[in-house]
């Protein structure tokens, strides 16, 4: 009797989570959606930027390369490996199918 | 070419959230302990 | 008996999803009151910073430590003979303050009010919470 006691409230609670799940995944869609029409606004899309001192002035004393990509672009970074001179080997591959990818040294010195 | 999930980690622009990004990140400064 | 674990390892995966789509969630709204505030402030500016010192989102950004990096760059990708972080335009709005201190519940009570206005009234409740940390409990009202 206990269990089966336990059993109905464990399916109840199942029932619960996957409202909570779907309700999760509308608002998610919904956001998404929202976050793009803020972006694309012309009157936004203007004042969209930073300048190169604030970022700077986030990672102070980095070396910092800024990439601009098209949406969709494929950034992979493969798991560093020692190399053949016994360095290991960092590297960053890029892949865009709808526009060039901009590359910018922001460098404070 | 013919890299498997295994081997690298991906991300893509306007698509993939914040937390592939620090994946990222973690595996590097992980690898770098190492 | 055998039921029972089936169903409560199906709520165990449930419970994981629903976390890591808060989380998701969380990232989103983050991401929109960040731009909303840097856009606010940008119009509110007193003079435009000069073309040539800007940069638009989106982007991504590259850090390393070390300065002597060596980068060599061909059409498609990066080697570098050091570690590095890479960020995305949200974090660095983040760290500028435009999220208002909220990704870290240490958001004051008018920087609340003002970050409850610029997103959907649906998703206030989530805003509040982090606020205030505690995530978990968004959950818990809901259900």
């Amino acid at each position: 009797k206990e269990v089966i006691g336990r059993l109905r409230c464990l399916k109840a609670e199942i029932e619960d989570l996957e409202l909570k799940e779907r309700e999760l995944d509308q608002q998610k869609l919904w956001l998404q959606q929202s976050i793009k029409n803020v972006m694309d606004d012309s009157i936004n899309n203007r004042f969209s930027y930073v300048t190169y001192e604030d970022i700077c002035n986030c990672f102070n004393g980095d070396t910092l390369l800024a990439i601009q990509a098209p949406s969709g672009t494929q950034l992979e970074v493969p798991i560093p490996e020692m190399g053949q001179n016994g360095q290991k080997k960092y590297q960053i591959n890029l892949k865009s199918h709808s526009g060039p990818i901009h590359v910018l040294l922001i460098n404070k010195e | 070419a013919g890299l498997t999930p295994r081997s690298a980690l991906l991300y893509k622009f306007n698509g993939s959230p914040s937390k592939s990004l620090k994946d990222i990140n973690n595996m590097i400064r992980q690898g770098e302990q190492r | 008996a055998q039921k029972y674990q089936d169903l409560e390892v199906d709520r165990q995966r449930r419970l994981e999803r629903i976390k890591q789509k808060q989380s998701q969630l969380q990232e989103l709204i983050l991401q929109q009151i960040a731009f909303k505030n840097l856009v606010q402030a940008e119009q509110q500016a007193n003079w435009p910073p000069p073309s040539n010192s800007i940069i638009h989102l989106l982007f991504i950004v590259n850090t390393s430590k070390k300065t002597m990096t060596d980068c060599s760059i061909s059409n498609d990708k990066f080697d570098f003979d050091n570690t590095f972080e890479i960020h995305d335009d949200t974090e660095v709005l983040k760290q500028m303050g435009l999220a208002r201190g909220l990704e870290s519940g240490s958001c004051s009570a008018e920087h609340l009010k003002m970050a409850r206005s610029l997103i959907p009234k649906a998703l206030e409740p989530y805003v509040t919470e982090m606020s205030q940390r505690s995530i978990s409990s968004v959950f818990v009202t809901s259900s």
